[in-house]
């Protein structure tokens, strides 16, 4: 594993741990959006299939369940939870997040490694990943005062789609026969939608002012 | 393990 995986992965770890903090410790959803974390967990058990059929690693395995575990929990969370629940900006997550996933679904049909149940949910998850951040960065820009945590998590979550796409880099250079168009195409896209967000995010930080996205 | 090169990732 190099430098740039380990790293993706790590920050991709924390993204989750400020948004359980957030739930957590402040007993607050405000600003996130259960339409992402909905689809997030779909991905999640959509990509994960081959827990069952294949053993990569012991950090593989357990990542993976972390991942999986950790989104189920947070839909949970903001659905059930008697405190969580009530700090939901349900009237401005409105983003119809269910559209997305049959354009996804016939992309994956259409464009797969190999059409087989598992290959056909792996290229599905990867094309729902890549637009899941849409209802996040929408209600972030609806939500007038965007919380530092808020904020912090989906930085969190572009650097690691922007560590992810320098992995791919250095594999493609130190391995042979690494090349993976369906991954990478869908990858490079996810990291492209966090741009705007990137940009506005460091004027607030250089200019140390709060962060505000323009309507 | 060519042909599961990149399922390795998360």
């Amino acid at each position: 594993m190099n430098i740039f995986r380990l790293a993706g992965d790590m920050t991709h770890l924390f993204s989750v741990l400020v948004l359980l903090l957030k739930i957590h410790t402040i007993k607050s959803c405000a600003g996130i959006s259960l339409k992402t974390q909905e689809l997030y967990a779909i991905v999640f058990t959509t990509r994960y299939l081959d827990l069952f059929t294949t053993y990569i690693s012991l950090y593989n395995t357990i990542m993976k369940l972390i991942f999986l575990g950790s989104s189920i929990s947070i839909v949970w969370y903001m659905r059930h939870h008697k405190v969580v629940r009530r700090s939901y900006d349900k009237d401005q997550d409105t983003f119809r997040h269910y559209l997305l996933m049959l354009p996804c679904l016939l992309l994956a049909l259409l464009i797969n490694e190999k059409f087989t149940f598992l290959e056909v949910m792996w290229a599905f998850s990867l094309y729902l990943e890549a637009v899941a951040i849409l209802p996040q960065l929408v209600l972030l820009q609806r939500t007038r005062n965007i919380d530092n945590l808020t904020g912090q998590y989906v930085l969190l979550l572009g650097a690691y789609r922007a560590l992810y796409v320098l992995n791919w880099i250095y594999r493609y250079f130190t391995e042979e026969n690494y090349v993976h168009w369906i991954t990478w195409v869908s990858g490079i896209v996810q990291t492209l939608l966090y741009a705007d967000f990137f940009y506005y995010y460091f004027q607030s930080w250089k200019n140390n002012v709060k962060l505000q996205l323009p309507a | 393990t060519k042909d599961s090169a990149g399922k390795d990732e998360l």
